[in-house]
């Protein structure tokens, strides 16, 4: 609700997270999984830059790492269109 | 504002819409009416106009869909993906999908249908996600109260870029987002909560731990829905864990993070003489239990405990707080000092000694 002003708790289940972040950039910032590139070409970017990617484009603190702010935005509701890309 | 890509664009100014089905949560009236009101936002502000109709192919076909609905962008159930619409085109260009496992409604709890209307229909017009956090077209949800909602210039911009202007005689304009380390920024109001800071500026405010450097921009209604936005003084009552937010002659009462009632009540209630209008900025003395109300150039003391007025006020801030002159935009008590905040400008006092002891830039706390 809104009046929960401290946010996220601050760590949680490891692959929960990653599964979480996996999932966001692959639906809003083109990450593509080994599975759905046919072609290995060195041009895939990793998660770590995708995810550098979407925290640019939130104005949060690029690090590439799926910090605490990184996640409480990924949990927000939001629009079902990508961010990058069609 | 970002074009979609390859800019797709409607050729004709004329659009028409239809609404397909309706959500069980919202009256069909009050569909229409959020619906029209989203449509009116672009409208206003370029050449577009919209017809709705009510059967056969509309330009924008607008339908509440659930899970996998055949167009190879399922919805993920409650939360999550909210809506979502296509580009413009033919067939399902243009059309708009709400996931009906969301909870839409006309106010603040659940989702807002208006808010995500209007954020949709800007893809199905060409535009994507903007970054600014204060545009229409930003990715995440936050709820606006509908009544204070404004397009942002941001997004005024991007859709006379694809259309070209409106056609109206006077262009419009729309708020522009504050930029936190802007040598030009200057505030509303600044208050401390519960060991954080919290800077106020339009319908926005930062919220700041004098520790760490993050700070973070948000709306105030995303935390507060019943508050308005332009809120002029603010300040903590530490014992009590409550802060009060001014505006014009009414004032809100946060105990801990929340609202204590949505209805504001009247500064003359504190005492405050009928012919003050509104509060330029006020403090709070923790050590004293005194609260400081600064209206123009002079200034009124409030006793916490008693609950009233001290006698013998206005006094004239210059004589009490020399090097401070009138119109404050903002003050507040942190340690030792005073800051006071007028325009770009801000003005560490020290009581002990009645003196300014240094001037910074009002946004000194952001670590810019």
């Amino acid at each position: 609700s809104s009046s929960g002003f401290p946010v996220a708790p601050e760590t949680e289940d490891e692959d929960k997270n990653n599964q979480l972040v996996e999932n966001y950039l692959q639906h809003f910032y083109n990450l593509e999984t080994d599975k759905q590139s046919r072609f290995k070409n060195k041009n895939i970017k990793t998660v770590t830059e995708k995810l550098k990617e979407m925290q640019a484009f939130f104005g949060l603190k690029v690090t590439g790492k799926p910090d605490v702010d990184t996640l409480e935005v990924m949990k927000k509701p939001r629009c079902g269109v990508p961010d990058v890309g069609q | 504002y970002v074009l979609t890509d390859g800019n797709p664009k409607w050729e004709r100014k004329n659009l028409t819409y239809r609404i397909v089905n309706y959500t069980p949560d919202m009256n069909p009236a009050d569909v229409d009416k959020a619906i029209q009101k989203a449509f009116k936002v672009w409208s206003d502000v370029s050449p577009l106009t919209f017809k709705r109709i009510y059967d056969g192919n509309a330009d924008i076909m607008m339908s509440f869909e659930t899970g996998d609905h055949r167009d190879n962008s399922p919805f993920d159930g409650p939360n999550g993906f909210l809506a979502h619409a296509f580009q413009p085109g033919n067939g399902i260009g243009g059309d708009v999908h709400f996931d009906e496992a969301e909870y839409w409604t006309k106010v603040s709890n659940g989702y807002n249908l208006f808010f995500v209307a209007a954020h949709e229909l800007g893809h199905s017009l060409g535009l994507s996600h903007s970054t600014d956090p204060g545009a229409l077209m930003y990715p995440t949800y936050s709820y606006i109260e509908p009544n204070e909602f404004h397009l942002s210039q941001d997004d005024i911009n991007g859709i006379q870029t694809v259309y070209g202007p409106s056609d109206n005689s006077v262009q419009p304009t729309g708020p522009t987002t504050p930029v936190t380390c802007d040598s030009k920024l200057t505030f509303d109001a600044v208050a401390s909560m519960r060991g954080e800071l919290l800077f106020f500026k339009g319908r926005y405010f930062w919220r700041k731990h004098p520790q760490m450097t993050e700070v973070d921009l948000n709306f105030i209604s995303l935390f507060w829905p019943n508050l308005p936005s332009g809120i002029q003084a603010a300040y903590e009552n530490v014992e009590r864990d409550q802060v009060f937010l001014f505006k014009e002659n009414k004032y809100w009462v946060l105990s801990g993070y929340d609202l204590v009632y949505s209805h504001p009540k009247s500064i003359y209630d504190l005492g405050l003489p009928k012919n003050v209008k509104r509060i330029n900025a006020a403090f709070n003395d923790e050590n004293s239990g005194k609260t400081y109300f600064f209206v123009g150039n002079k200034y009124w003391r409030y006793d916490e405990n008693s609950r009233s007025m001290d006698q013998g006020y206005p006094k004239k801030i210059i004589n009490d707080f020399p090097g401070i002159g009138k119109k404050i935009d903002a003050a507040f008590q942190y340690g030792r000092y005073i800051y006071f905040f007028i325009g770009t400008r801000q003005f560490q006092f020290d009581p002990n000694v009645k003196r300014v002891v240094s001037v910074m830039k009002s946004n000194s706390w952001f670590n810019c």
